[in-house]
């Protein structure tokens, strides 16, 4: 490095809308990369630092906060258009350091690092004591609750079968006992009437995933489910865009205890490995 | 004399720029 020519970062306001349009940039990077749970919006930018880049352009090294919104991520609903999940709902918090390259005016996110984690019980029972707290997606009531509803829901379908993604989140419900879930599906090459063994059923080559929210409620002598399926459109798999730097990082949405690590079996190969790991 | 190279950051003491502001709530 030539003597003189001290590397010096830019300081730049967190609400700089210079800032804001990076770290837009990186929410949508998260975005269009987590194929698992839930969409993420912007709350809060906690540090900024601009550095030149050789031999053109600038690097945003930006870390910011973001809230889990109620959209799920196959859901093709603008960010925008996605609401914030309330603290009573038991939210979620991304932690995220990304390295955003500013070059011709354009943004391209060159490293992400993010951690998400739910809010602690004491805040949610704070605001809310009787309020359900996330429950683990393997618990016994959950994964009956899930099996249930898709059952009830493929029952009713005079379309395709579809066949469970993940279990996105669930929440255990005291009065009336009751367990409510929220749960990505997928179609099958198979009609919902006429499956007979749904393990020889195969996922349409152009995905059609479904999103499911159901409540299992217990009865003296029995159970009632309520489900409530919204099918997207078709989505053909495109590649997905790589990070562009050798330090380049997946989000990882296994970090989120409210999204589960999905069935191998059940989900494309680009949905569990979303860019290189280092 | 020996240099050291790196990183000269000369911070406005006044401008507390960060971070910004929170747009929904803090968890």
């Amino acid at each position: 490095i030539p003597l003189g020519t001290a590397l010096t970062y830019r300081q730049l306001n967190c609400d700089d809308p210079e800032t804001e349009q990076a770290a837009l940039a990186a929410v949508d990077y998260i975005n269009s990369h987590m194929l698992q749970g839930y969409k993420h919006t912007l709350n809060q930018i906690d540090k900024v630092k601009v550095w030149p880049r050789r031999p053109m352009g600038e690097v945003f090294e930006l870390e910011i906060d973001t809230l889990e919104t109620t959209c799920h991520v196959l859901d093709p609903t603008p960010l925008a258009n996605c609401s914030v999940r309330q603290l009573v709902e038991h939210a979620v918090e991304g932690d995220c350091d990304f390295q955003v390259l500013k070059q011709d005016g354009q943004f391209s996110v060159l490293f992400a690092k993010c951690d998400s984690s739910p809010d602690s019980a004491e805040d949610v029972r704070r605001l809310c004591p009787g309020c359900p707290l996330l429950a683990p997606l393997n618990d016994t009531k959950v994964v009956h609750a899930v099996d249930v509803a898709l059952t009830a829901f493929n029952a009713q379908s005079n379309g395709s079968y579809f066949r469970l993604l993940e279990v996105s989140r669930a929440q255990l419900v005291p009065l009336p006992p009751s367990t409510y879930v929220e749960f990505a599906v997928a179609a099958t090459d198979c009609a919902a009437k006429d499956v007979t063994d749904p393990a020889k059923c195969n996922l349409l080559a152009e995905k059609q995933y479904g999103f499911c929210k159901a409540t299992l409620t217990e009865k003296v002598g029995g159970e009632d489910v309520a489900v409530t399926c919204t099918v997207f459109q078709t989505q053909p798999l495109l590649p997905q865009p790589q990070p562009e730097g050798p330090d380049a990082v997946a989000v990882d949405p296994r970090a989120d205890p409210a999204v589960p690590v999905p069935s191998q079996a059940d989900v494309p190969v680009a949905s569990l490995v979303v860019g290189p790991v280092v | 004399t020996v240099v050291q190279p790196g990183i000269a950051v000369v911070p406005d003491p006044a401008l507390r720029p960060c971070p910004g502001r929170i747009r929904y709530f803090k968890v």
